[in-house]
C-alpha cells in the first residue's frame, strides 16, 4: 500500500468520524442528506459482498466493516433517533434516487469486466459512488447556514477521491498488471463533481468567512 | 486477472 492510498483511506475514515461526531454531539443532522447516506449504504453493501468470499487483509476487512457499520448507524439516527430525526431537512432533501440508481445499474450491466452477479454489483457500486454525493451537494446549496463540520465532512470526502487518483497514478507506474479504466474514469468523474464545492470551501477558508454556496 | 488487482481497494 502506498502513501496516497493510505492517506485517501484515512481521509475517508476521518470524514465519517466527523459526521458521526457532528450528529452525536449536536444531536442534529441539519444539512446532512439522508439520500446520500443511503446511496453510500447501497454502494458499500454491493461492493463489500466479497467480505464473504475473499479475504484480502485484516486492514481491508476491518475498514469495510467500519464503513458499513458507521453508514448504517448514521441512517438509523436520521430515520429513527427520537431527537435527531426531527432535525432532518426532509423537505429540502428531495433528490430522486432513481435518477442516479437506474443509469448506474444500466451502465453496470453494459460496461463491466465480467458478466457475473458479483462483478456487475461491484461495478454498479463503482458507478454509484461517483454520483452519490449529488443529493448532499444539492442540499448544501439550499442550506443558508452551512455549519463548519458539514463543510469539513464534504471536503474530506472529496479529498479522499482526489488522493485515490494519485494512488492510481502511482500504482499504474509501479504495478505491471494494474489497469482499471472503469474505476479510474468513475473516480475522475467523482472528483470533478467536487471541484465547485472545493472552490467555495477554500475561498471561504482563506477569507475567514462562513461557507455558503451560490444557488 | 487485471480486474482482480484493484479489489484490494476500498
Amino acid at each position: 500500500m502506498n502513501v496516497f492510498r493510505l492517506a485517501g483511506d484515512m481521509t475517508h475514515l476521518l470524514s465519517i468520524i466527523v459526521l458521526l461526531l457532528k450528529i452525536n454531539a449536536t444531536r442534529s443532522c441539519r444539512g446532512i442528506s439522508l439520500k446520500t447516506q443511503e446511496l453510500y449504504a447501497v454502494v458499500f453493501v454491493c461492493r463489500y459482498l466479497d467480505l464473504f468470499t475473499n479475504f484480502i487483509s485484516l486492514y481491508n476487512t476491518v475498514m469495510k466493516i467500519i464503513f458499513l457499520v458507521s453508514t448504517f448507524t448514521i441512517i438509523y439516527w436520521m430515520r429513527f433517533h427520537k431527537v435527531i430525526r426531527v432535525t432532518y431537512d426532509r423537505e429540502q432533501d428531495t433528490f430522486r434516487y432513481q435518477f442516479l440508481v437506474l443509469p448506474c445499474l444500466v451502465l453496470a450491466l453494459l460496461l463491466n469486466n465480467e458478466f457475473t452477479a458479483m462483478e456487475v454489483l461491484w461495478t454498479f457500486s463503482i458507478y454509484l459512488e461517483a454520483v452519490a454525493i449529488l443529493p448532499q451537494l444539492v442540499l448544501l446549496q439550499r442550506t443558508n447556514n452551512i455549519d463548519n463540520l458539514t463543510g469539513n465532512y464534504v471536503f474530506l470526502l472529496g479529498s479522499y477521491r482526489a488522493l485515490y487518483i494519485l494512488n492510481w497514478v502511482y500504482r499504474f507506474m509501479t504495478e505491471k498488471h494494474y489497469r482499471q479504466y472503469l474505476v479510474w474514469i468513475s473516480g475522475i468523474v467523482q472528483t470533478i463533481i467536487y471541484i465547485d464545492f472545493f472552490y467555495y470551501y477554500i475561498k471561504s477558508w482563506r477569507n475567514n468567512e462562513k461557507l455558503s454556496l451560490p444557488a | 486477472d487485471d480486474d482482480r488487482v484493484s479489489k484490494d481497494e476500498l
